[in-house]
């Protein structure tokens, strides 16, 4: 029903708004239905970002990096309008620098892990700090994996 | 609700019967390339009735399960249950764990699994309708996809608010 | 042939004359997310005749003007040139130096110089044919871009072999 | 011509097998023309991968690593017989655990870096490792990118 989806709508921007200034820091970004289409079910979803300092352009200019925290912004907007019992990550800070990475699982452990389960799959020393439970899997037999038990320790030298 | 196991057996790399324990906050899992981290989502996204083989990042389905190394012959079928604590009441039934289980067999035959007792894929959608739980877009993001929401076009990244509505 | 210099100013995020020197060997570049990398990337490729916005992340070719900060004004044109050593004559010309400059203003207007000497897009097509310098498929990877190749259909596959022979 | 093409096909597959075996220690790869299609100028490429140990599978079910170090094999492959003066890679490795990272620059410093220049953007300290040339960009004026002459090691301490 048009009530409820621009009621969830309304919630994510404002969301989004405040997710994105804890990720960047501060700059400013917006949600917005395309205006040409009266049906604010039919309408398409435009996204603006603008990183602290820099001018709105559009969001095919960001970075890799930018864009992969735009999107983690979004991810954590909706998450707070309804979060999901459990959430997966697959290697989504491949792009980030260390201070991104930081700033990320600082906001993942400050307000999401109270209300979701996250299960984390990572290459980077940093975001397994904030990890309650470690899994390593291998393969000392080729082609079938095994999970091992690791200790954080250990893993940091392992990893990036 | 509380996601509290994963059990594998002959899906995909994992060829022997492996299980992982949840509790709540942050579970990571490391490894080097190619050891069987992504096959972990794989299979979440597959006992949640996922139905197409290239969303598990195959051909057909039959890619799911364990197809053989050097030194071991391939298996006839693969399996794989999530279990649920259930001490809100959140999923529609009375038990306060929930397993789901699904199978596949060579043969292309599929079953499922509510604590251990057959049931069909419409059962299992049913139970997680409303949760939060499912295959929709924001709960599993998959490798190389986190851009995946900013490079999409205007009308696809209406599934996220929708999911959510 | 070698690539020695490359020049920017106004080009994208730099706003300020820039030089990078290079030598024979591995030159790499580092930096934290946002801060200008993939951009010296797009210089490259549109010093060497780009036409494509979209291959240069923008909407319109004009994206790639320096268009301001908080606390600067945007600029009116953008500037970049390469320089090329062309101890052995590999390009068709008879300078030991090859300065290949691309500059676009506000109004839409382009332009193209080798060796500060006003010339069209066609010259720098022919200077840069059969050498392996190019906008072809396999000497520039964009970022994110590694699987293209493994990702993409059989047919577009094509596009780097036929390149090479 | 068809001659040229399949001369050229023929030495890349050759290329691209030694390459491939050099990067993952063992193994074994292909490329072959869709034999459906009587004209080779028209018809499709096919990509076998089998990292060693495995089976043989559809290059779907490959790792992100993997389908990363396929494409580093089959892009050296066709640069050993067709080298380009320069080629510009950036964040190739950013799905690649160490291990393989050190197996990649071994390779390109081993063989390519004589006949070819290699411009690399990278989060990584072990692939600026191999760099003869170091170049740092910043935005200390946000929203401006200046270069910053940088020395390896205080860049090994910002980077992953
Ligand atoms: N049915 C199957 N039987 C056996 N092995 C399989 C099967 N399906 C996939 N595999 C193997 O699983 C491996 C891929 O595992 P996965 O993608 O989980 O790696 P990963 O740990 O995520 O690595 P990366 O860090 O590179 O992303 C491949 O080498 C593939 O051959
Ligand atoms: N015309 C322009 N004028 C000013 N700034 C621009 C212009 N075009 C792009 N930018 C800015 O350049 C930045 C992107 O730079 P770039 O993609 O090179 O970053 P990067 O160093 O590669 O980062 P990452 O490590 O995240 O990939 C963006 O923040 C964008 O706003
Ligand atoms: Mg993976
Ligand atoms: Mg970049």
């Amino acid at each position: 029903s048009r009530e409820k989806f621009m009621q969830t709508f309304e919630e994510v921007r404002k969301n989004f708004q405040e997710t994105f200034r804890r990720l960047f820091g501060g700059g400013r970004c917006d949600v917005m239905l395309d205006p040409e289409e009266p049906d604010v079910l039919e309408a398409g979803i435009e996204v603006l970002a603008c990183p602290p300092g820099k001018e709105l352009r559009s969001i095919t200019l960001l970075s890799g990096g930018e864009k992969t925290m735009t999107t983690i912004a979004l991810l954590f907007a909706v998450f707070r309008s309804k979060p999901s019992p459990f959430c997966i990550l697959d290697e989504v800070d491949a792009a980030l620098d260390e201070a991104n990475i930081d700033r990320f699982t600082q906001l993942l452990v400050d307000e999401f892990v109270k209300d979701s389960q996250f299960i984390i799959i990572t290459h980077s020393k940093r975001t397994v700090g904030i990890a309650e439970i470690l899994y390593g899997i291998t393969m000392q037999e080729k082609g079938v994996s095994k999970k091992v038990a690791v200790k954080v320790e250990d893993v940091t030298n392992m990893l990036n | 609700m509380l996601l509290k196991k994963l059990e594998m057996c002959g899906f995909k790399s994992f060829a022997d019967k492996t299980e992982f324990d949840f509790q709540s906050g942050v579970t990571a899992f490391v490894g080097p390339n190619g050891c069987g981290k992504s096959n972990v989502v794989d299979a979440v996204r597959w006992i949640l009735g996922e139905q197409s083989a290239k969303a598990v990042r195959g051909t057909q389905m039959a890619d799911v399960i364990f197809n053989g190394t050097a030194s071991r012959r391939s298996l006839g079928f693969a399996e794989a249950s999530l279990t649920f604590l259930n001490d809100r009441g959140i999923l529609p039934v009375e038990y306060t764990e929930v397993c789901v289980t699904r199978r596949l067999y060579r043969s292309g035959e599929s079953e499922y699994f509510l604590n251990r007792q057959p049931c069909r894929l419409r059962d299992i959608r049913t139970l997680f309708m409303d949760t939060g739980v499912g295959l929709d877009t924001y709960s599993i993001i998959e490798q190389g996809k986190v851009d995946k929401f900013i490079q999409s076009n205007s009308k696809e990244r209406r599934a996220i608010f929708e999911e959510a509505a």
